[in-house]
């Protein structure tokens, strides 16, 4: 996270880690349930096997194993069908844990929004994760506020790139404030009216987050995916057990 | 070597020409940088002239922004064939070396184009330096030089009728970039072999259309995909399902479609909700013979909520209602739905059926700050 700050241990308690060995972290991703969790396709590119993946929650120094940590390996990934290399659009995976996390106040999913909620430019969310912080990588847990910004004005930062109704921008127009390499997967997350935080951006792209042009964040769209993330983990539940 | 990626055997190279033994790698590999995929080569060999190792980092590098962007400027006719001489270098496939592009290219390139950089503050990439490229026709290396027919615009690119280059989201986005606007012609979704949303006017690639995922507003795009016959559905993805065989419990279509949504709560005149099968897309309610608290949970947790909160007993007054009741031993039944465990055609004796309360999911919830005296 460029511009943010170190985050106090247990505020995002859905936040978690999807490693594998050896490199470690490698991208975030977010509990939404007790056995399932959401991330970015695109982390899985080349290691598509779920058995070279393992997920890490209830972390916030990657470096300090901590008595709230729970470690679970990957049952399954479900890479969304329609995920584009290319063009990185569709950038969604849903990964099964091998069992159920414990609760904790450490541990704890995030809510999901419903198909038809939307997030209106200018809203205020917050981003989190163990990405590169333009300087170095963090061992802490770094978030940052970011400004949700309309496609129209997100495609005019990208000429080379098409903006899609799967994908919100994020950022402030000067940029301080962005998600870097190693973020990929982790949360966009708003405050709902009641205190609870709903899940509506997973980090997927952006400009090359250290160079001199600046341009928004890009997260996918997790409303969009609303139905097909309760639709995959029913089927993967009810009808394939 | 064979199925992975060569080690430093290789020098680095990231690819290994599959049908050579383990130790003989070749230093050439198959060009995909999108924006260098018409060149007259095929192959290139890496690092580039800019350092960058494999093509996927030169596929997020500043220049690969940066080229296609001065392109649209037209400040010279081979900008984009010289960008790409150093992006993704030629690869001899004989010597397996790089080719680099001619000193001229180079020079007529810079000469003309640096200017326009300057215009917005921005520099010449400084590893370009044309002094490092061979002169053309000098005695022991060869060089490239663009010949007549090559492209002067990248497949990312769309060529104005004037010749000029603009970026292909240009085009019809409705503001004209060429300056003869042909960018903004034939603009209709036939015109461009595309396939139009009846409701939005939406242009969609013909491999979206009956694909199983809505994307029309109207989810016209999935419309009219398949024909069945009268006692038939229509699975998702378009497969022909017979309708007693829908919500029975096993899934009849490939993408288990006929087993989806199969059982919801539907809200009644006294604003209970009743627990509803769509047996054959028929609603039917559940008689609760028999019903015990262990599938209240089962039938919340298959919506995807919470735990159960209310379970009651409603008399059912509506004669003409279809009923499902529980098979005879459905607790030694190994099905995973509630749908599964239920029949149709058997009588219910307490002419009762089952209302349901789900609590919703606890989430999104943050522990309270601790307080901490100081």
């Amino acid at each position: 996270i460029l511009g943010g700050r170190t985050s106090r241990p247990g505020r995002w308690p859905w936040q978690c880690s999807l490693q594998s060995e050896p490199s470690g972290h490698i991208c975030g991703c977010v509990l939404i349930a007790k056995k399932w969790v959401l991330t970015v396709a695109h982390c899985f590119e080349g290691r598509e096997n779920a058995a070279l993946w393992k997920v890490v929650l209830g972390l916030n120094n990657l470096d300090h194993p901590s008595a709230f940590m729970q470690t679970r390996f990957v049952e399954t990934i479900i890479v969304h069908p329609r995920y584009s290399r290319a063009v990185v659009d569709y950038d969604i995976s849903i990964v099964e844990l091998s069992e159920d996390i414990n609760e904790t106040s450490y541990v704890r999913p995030v809510c999901l929004p419903s198909p038809e909620q939307s997030l209106e430019p200018d809203t205020y969310c917050y981003i989190t994760g163990w990405g590169h912080m333009g300087t170095k990588m963090p061992f802490k847990l770094q978030e940052g506020e970011v400004r949700i910004i309309s496609l129209e004005q997100c495609q005019s930062y990208f000429d080379m790139k098409t903006i899609t109704t799967r994908m919100i921008c994020a950022g402030y127009e000067s940029g301080t404030v962005d998600s870097c390499m190693g973020d990929s997967g982790g949360p966009l997350v708003c405050e709902q009216p009641g205190g609870r935080w709903t899940l509506f951006g997973l980090t997927s792209w952006g400009s090359v987050c250290f160079s001199k042009v600046l341009g928004p964040g890009v997260y996918s769209n997790v409303s969009y995916f609303a139905k097909w993330i309760e639709r995959e983990i029913y089927i993967q539940t009810f009808l394939l057990n | 070597c064979l199925y992975n990626p060569c080690l430093d055997s290789c020098g680095g190279s990231a690819l290994c020409d599959l049908n050579t033994s383990l130790n003989n790698c070749s230093q050439c590999e198959p060009i995909t940088l999108e924006l260098c995929m018409n060149l007259p080569y095929n192959y290139t060999n890496l690092p580039n002239y800019l350092g960058h190792r494999t093509q996927k980092e030169a596929s997020i590098s500043w220049e690969s922004s940066l080229f296609p962007a001065l392109v649209q400027t037209n400040c010279y006719k081979y900008l984009m064939f010289f960008a790409c001489t150093i992006l993704v270098p030629k690869c001899d496939e004989n010597s397996g070396q790089r080719i680099p592009p001619c000193r001229t290219l180079c020079e007529h390139s810079k000469e003309r184009c640096e200017s326009f950089l300057g215009i917005v503050g921005l520099q010449w990439p400084e590893d370009t330096d044309c002094s490092q490229f061979p002169e053309e026709n000098s005695d022991n290396q060869t060089c490239l030089m663009p010949d007549q027919d090559v492209e002067e615009c990248s497949p990312s690119h769309f060529k104005c009728r004037s010749g000029r280059c603009v970026l292909a989201s240009r085009r019809c986005d409705g503001q004209a970039d060429c300056d003869d606007d042909s960018d903004e012609e034939n603009c209709g979704c036939k015109e461009r072999d595309l396939w139009e949303c009846p409701s939005d006017k939406q242009c969609l690639k013909h491999t979206l259309v009956c694909d199983g995922f809505p994307d029309c507003p109207d989810n016209m795009n999935e419309k009219n995909c398949s024909f069945c016959q009268a006692d038939e559905l229509e699975c998702a993805n378009h497969e022909c399902v017979a309708r007693d065989r829908w919500c029975d419990g096993e899934a009849h279509c490939t993408d288990s479609s006929d087993e989806w949504d199969c059982v919801t709560l539907s809200k009644n005149v006294n604003s209970s909700s009743v627990l509803t099968v769509h047996r054959s897309a028929t609603e039917h309610h559940v008689c609760a013979d028999g019903w015990q608290e262990t599938l209240s949970q089962l039938a919340c947790k298959q919506m995807g909520l919470g735990d159960p909160s209310v379970t009651q007993w409603i008399q059912d007054q509506d004669k003409g209602q279809h009923w499902l009741t529980l098979h005879s031993n459905w607790e030694s039944l190994n099905g995973t739905t509630l749908h599964g465990l239920l029949v149709n055609g058997q009588s219910c004796q307490s002419g009762s059926r089952i209302s349901l309360l789900c609590s919703k999911q606890d989430c999104g919830r943050r522990p309270a700050a601790r307080m901490n005296k100081r």
